[in-house]
C-alpha cells in the first residue's frame, strides 16, 4: 500500500502503488524530475502497396497510423532487495515485461526490457517504443549520436539546410541511434531544481529514437508489421522465431540523471563500458586442480 | 591468419545497405546470419589460443578446453550447468579501470566465488530468472538463477574467478 522506491549511494527511483516509475532523484547533484517511464505501441499503417501516396510502415518506412501511441500501464511487480542490487520486475502485457536494476555505486539505472512476440491476432502491425517522459525544459532539442562518432544536436520539425514541410510528426522526427541519446534544461529556461539537468539514456544495440515533446525520449525497441512498404522488399518486416511466432527480444538500455554539468563524462564513460564489456571465457579447471 | 580473414569477408557482405539498414528480405537476413556465425567460430578460436598464451603465465590449463556463452543475455550457459566447480577468466579490453558486474546463469542458489589472487569469497547475489526469459522458446537452459557478483578489471588486464557449488546448507549459513 506504499509507494515504492530504489536506492543507492546516487539515485533514488520512485514507484507509484502500481509498480509504475514516477520520479529520479541524483543524491549527489540533488537534482530531480517526475519521470513517468513505460511501454507504447504505435500501430502500423497498414497502407496500399500500389501506392506510396499510402505508404505501409515497413522495413523501410516508420509510419505510424496516429499521431500518438497507445501507453501501457504496469500489470504486476515484484520487488526484489539484496546486498549488491535492488530490482523491480515488472509486467505491462503477455509480452512486454522489463527489469529495472539499482546496483549498489553504480551511477546508472539499468533498465533490462523485453518484448516480443508482438501480439498481431488482431491484423494490426504494431510497433514498440520505451518511453520516458520528464519535465526537462529541452526546448523542442535533443541529441542523439547518430554518425557514432559525435553528438549531434536534433531539432524538432526543423532541418539545418531546408525548410521543412512535416507531414509525418512521430516519424519524421525520428533519428538514428548508435549508443546515446539525451534530452537536457536548455539555458535560459526556468526550472524548480535551479540547475540544468540532463536525461541521457545509453543504448546496448542501434535503435530509432526522438523527443516528441519538450522532456521525453522515446526508443524504437520492436516492430512486427503485415504489410510490405512497396519500396523493393515485397515481404512485409514480420520476422519470426523457431516456434513460428514472432520474435522475442531483450536488451538493456542505461539511464544517467545528472546536471548537464556532470552527464557528458559520466555517458562517455558508460557507453565505452556498455559496449567494451570483458570477455568472459570458462574452463572446468579450477583454483584446487590447478 | 587465415581464421580472421573470413569474418573480415563476411563483415565486408555485411555492410551492404540492407544489412545496415535491416531491410533485407528473410532469407536474406537468414544468410547474412549464417555468414556472421561462420566467421564468429573461427575468431573464437584464434581467442581460445590468445587466452590459453595469457593465461599460462598464471595457470597451466592441462589441455581442459576454455569456452566462451555468448547466449548470457538470456541467462543460458548450457556447458557450465552440469560443473560442480569451474572458472571464469575475464578480459577488460578497456585501457582503463572499470568495474563491471558478472552474471552468471545457475541452475541451484548454492555457489561460491572466490577470488583466484587474494583467494577470498567474493560478496555474491541471487537473482532469479524470470518466467518471461523462461518462455523463450530459443532458451534451452535449465537455469533458474543469475550468480551476480562485482568485478573490478584493471587496464587491458585479466582477472580470474573460481566458482564452486556448495551443499545448501552451507549456502544458507552463508545468506
Amino acid at each position: 500500500s506504499e509507494n515504492l522506491n530504489l536506492n543507492n549511494e546516487h539515485l533514488e527511483l520512485n514507484f507509484d502503488q502500481n509498480g509504475n516509475l514516477i520520479n529520479i532523484k541524483n543524491k549527489h547533484s540533488s537534482v530531480s524530475t517526475p519521470l513517468k517511464q513505460f511501454y507504447c505501441i504505435y500501430e502500423s499503417m497498414p497502407g496500399n502497396n500500389s501506392e506510396s501516396k499510402f505508404q505501409a510502415s515497413g522495413a523501410y518506412v516508420f509510419r505510424p497510423m496516429k499521431n500518438s501511441c497507445m501507453p501501457l500501464e504496469v500489470r504486476e511487480y515484484r520487488v526484489q532487495n539484496g546486498p549488491l542490487f535492488d530490482e523491480i520486475h515488472q509486467v505491462y502485457n503477455e509480452w512486454i515485461s522489463q527489469t529495472i536494476r539499482l546496483y549498489k555505486g553504480e551511477k546508472n539505472a539499468e533498465f533490462e526490457w523485453q518484448v516480443g512476440p508482438i501480439d498481431v491476432d488482431d491484423k494490426i502491425g504494431k510497433e514498440i517504443v520505451i518511453k520516458f517522459d520528464s519535465d526537462l525544459k529541452s526546448n523542442s532539442l535533443f541529441y542523439t549520436d547518430s554518425n557514432g562518432r559525435e553528438i549531434l544536436k536534433r531539432k524538432r520539425d526543423y532541418r539545418p539546410t531546408w525548410i521543412l514541410n512535416q507531414t509525418e510528426s512521430i516519424a519524421g522526427n525520428y533519428y538514428p541511434i548508435n549508443t546515446r541519446i539525451f534530452v537536457r534544461d536548455e539555458p535560459g529556461r526556468i526550472n524548480r531544481n535551479n540547475a540544468l539537468r540532463q536525461l541521457t539514456l545509453v543504448t546496448d544495440r542501434s535503435h530509432g529514437g526522438s523527443s516528441i515533446n519538450d522532456g521525453s525520449i522515446e526508443v524504437m525497441l520492436h516492430r512486427r508489421m503485415l504489410n510490405d512498404d512497396a519500396l523493393g522488399v515485397s515481404e512485409p518486416l514480420n520476422e519470426k522465431g523457431s516456434d513460428g511466432k514472432g520474435l522475442i527480444i531483450k536488451g538493456n538500455i542505461k539511464v544517467l540523471f545528472d546536471t548537464v554539468e556532470n552527464s557528458a563524462a559520466l555517458h562517455r564513460e558508460l557507453s565505452h563500458q556498455v559496449n567494451n564489456k570483458p570477455l568472459l571465457i570458462f574452463t572446468r579447471l579450477d583454483k584446487n586442480e590447478e | 591468419k587465415n581464421s580472421i580473414n573470413l569474418l573480415e569477408k563476411e563483415m565486408g557482405i555485411l555492410q551492404h545497405h540492407d544489412a545496415v539498414s535491416g531491410t533485407e528480405r528473410q532469407h536474406v537476413a537468414n544468410d547474412y546470419s549464417k555468414r556472421l556465425a561462420r566467421g564468429i567460430n573461427k575468431c573464437l578460436n584464434v581467442i581460445y589460443k590468445a587466452f590459453d598464451h595469457l593465461t599460462s603465465k598464471l595457470f597451466s590449463l592441462n589441455n581442459e578446453p576454455i569456452f566462451m556463452c555468448p547466449l548470457m543475455n538470456i541467462s543460458q550457459c548450457i556447458e557450465i550447468e552440469g560443473f560442480e566447480r569451474f572458472s571464469l577468466i575475464m578480459y577488460n579490453p578497456l585501457p582503463r579501470e572499470v568495474t563491471t558486474w558478472v552474471r552468471l546463469p545457475v541452475i541451484d542458489s548454492n555457489y561460491i566465488v572466490y577470488d583466484f589472487e587474494s583467494e577470498d569469497k567474493v560478496q555474491t547475489q541471487i537473482s532469479e530468472v524470470y518466467n518471461e526469459t523462461k518462455l523463450i522458446p530459443e532458451r534451452n537452459s535449465k537455469a533458474n538463477y543469475d550468480l551476480v557478483w562485482k568485478s573490478v578489471q584493471r587496464p587491458l588486464g585479466i582477472k580470474l574467478y573460481s566458482v564452486q557449488k556448495t551443499s545448501r546448507k552451507e549456502s544458507i549459513i552463508q545468506k
